[in-house]
């Protein structure tokens, strides 16, 4: 049941969107972040074969069964995150860069996700000032368990907050921030720890921005999930 | 034919400061394609992916910004102005493709913006920190599967002046352009003198045949308390022939058991 091939044609010329038939799974293995289980990881490849040529083009990710939520704690006032239906105390630490001329490489990432994961952390928090983290890091965030919390490039001291008050409407084209928003969404979001998407430190982008934002990220109305999950589909 | 799949180009760049090249992206790649070897020459070996600091690093150029004061040895962009961190990055790759294949060049990441000559052709990377390029280069390839490619990069628009008192984010310039922030310093850090710029995530070329497969999107939804799971998967596809691609799309999911053994 977990290899599957679907048959299409596609016009010259054309540029579509196609989704296969869901798979289905019985009790998967299923990802936890570090310290509440085990880090189960699925090999997902996906070919596409073009009959007059062969293998025309393929692709493939570690993939982990996951369900995160997250949502503001009435009693606290702070966010509460469930993985797979479990409350997971957070032990976090901020994460700005690996290096600063950008020196990145997968042997650098390693060794620094490894090190949280070894100081017992089990998320992330990308702050807004620095990068959109790159796949290496988040293949090794997969890895190691490290939920991620991935700002937006927007900080309170650059985009409307700070002394004297700066660029009180954000970055001058707010076209091209959505652009990079929506491309580095396309990069990054099959990985399992990639927990929440936030959008700046400090201050909350400029509202076309926000709701855009907010709209490009809301969960597929397929995907909403029943509050419990013993509702059959 | 050339093998499907993807190839990262990292290595054999060189790169020279733009301001002392007096030759255009055409000529560096068709007439006068540039060399370390020749003595006159401004170019040095280039680290790409990454920034033009790296690069002046490597070649012990400027010291090395994270000792002692060195950062202050380094002329901050606001000082020497755009042109001074704007570089060419040139490097030769073979592709020899056959009938029926596509082939793009794909930039995962540039900061902040460049232009792209390959043998020739000029194409235009818009701004922009944090987004992928790719550019169908089929039809620009060299027959004899030699290419030339060279690649002027300009910093952020608006790197900013580093105000005495320093501060979080420096003047704030930065923050109009849709790229990292940190660069002009903060609490915690001294300003990055080129604002990152340069081809600071990988660069490749990828083989396909006549259909591509792109952004792939996977979601997994959980029934009956986690036993009952399904995987959903989209994909996007562009036929880049001038027939109808009669496909099949395949996918499969499987856990390494160990070594090359897969359960599929």
């Amino acid at each position: 049941e977990h290899h599957q091939t679907s048959n299409l044609s596609i016009p010259p010329g054309a540029h579509i969107d196609y989704t296969l038939p869901q798979l289905f799974f019985y009790k998967p293995n299923l990802w936890w972040p570090n310290g509440t289980g085990k880090q189960s990881l699925y090999n997902v490849e996906i070919t596409v074969e073009d009959k007059g040529f062969g293998e025309s083009d393929s692709w493939s990710q570690h993939f982990g069964f996951r369900k995160i939520e997250s949502s503001i704690d009435n009693a606290t006032g702070g966010r509460l995150f469930k993985v797979n239906g479990q409350p997971i105390f957070i032990r976090g630490g901020n994460w700005i860069l690996s290096d600063g001329l950008l020196r990145l490489s997968k042997e650098r990432y390693e060794t620094d996700i490894k090190f949280h994961t070894d100081m017992n952390f089990n998320m992330i928090r990308c702050w807004g000032g620095g990068l959109a983290e790159r796949p290496e890091f988040y293949h090794y965030c997969d890895i190691y368990g490290l939920l991620v919390w991935q700002e937006f490039w927007i900080t309170g001291d650059c985009d409307g907050r700070g002394v004297p008050v700066s660029n009180p409407d954000g970055p001058l084209d707010h076209g091209l921030f959505l652009i990079c928003a929506r491309d580095t969404v396309k990069l990054l979001r099959n990985h399992p720890s990639l927990a929440l998407w936030v959008g700046g430190n400090e201050q909350t982008p400029p509202d076309d921005i926000n709701k855009a934002l907010k709209n490009d990220l809301k969960l597929h109305p397929l995907f909403k999930f029943p509050t419990d999950t013993s509702n059959s589909l | 034919m050339a093998k499907l799949g993807k190839t990262n180009l990292d290595s054999g760049w060189i790169a020279a400061r733009s301001t002392e090249i007096h030759l255009d992206g055409i000529q560096l790649t068709t007439t006068h394609p540039p060399s370390l070897s020749s003595n006159s020459s401004n170019w040095i070996e280039a680290v790409v992916p990454g920034t033009v600091l790296g690069t002046l690093l490597k070649n012990k150029q400027i010291p090395d910004p994270f000792y002692g004061l060195e950062n202050d040895a380094i002329i901050d962009i606001a000082d020497s102005g755009r042109d001074y961190y704007t570089f060419w990055f040139f490097t030769t790759f073979k592709c020899a493709k056959s009938a029926n294949q596509h082939v793009d060049l794909n930039f995962r990441a540039i900061n902040y913006s460049a232009e792209v000559y390959l043998n020739g052709h000029k194409k235009i990377l818009p701004k922009g920190m944090f987004r992928r390029h790719s550019l169908d280069i089929t039809d620009i390839l060299h027959p004899d599967g030699n290419n030339l490619l060279a690649v002027l990069v300009h910093p952020p628009d608006h790197p900013g002046i580093i105000p005495p008192e320093g501060g979080q984010g420096g003047d704030h310039e930065i923050g109009k352009d849709v790229a990292a922030q940190y660069v002009e310093g903060w609490d915690w850090m001294t300003p990055i003198r080129d604002r990152n710029t340069g081809i600071w995530d990988e660069v490749s070329i990828s083989v396909t045949g006549p259909v591509k497969l792109t952004n792939p999107h996977l979601v997994s939804s959980f029934f009956d308390n986690y036993t009952r799971v399904y995987l959903h998967s989209t994909v996007e596809l562009e036929n880049r022939s001038a027939r109808i691609a009669e496909c099949s799309l395949n996918i499969q999911v499987s856990t390494e058991l160990e070594g090359n053994m897969f359960l599929i």
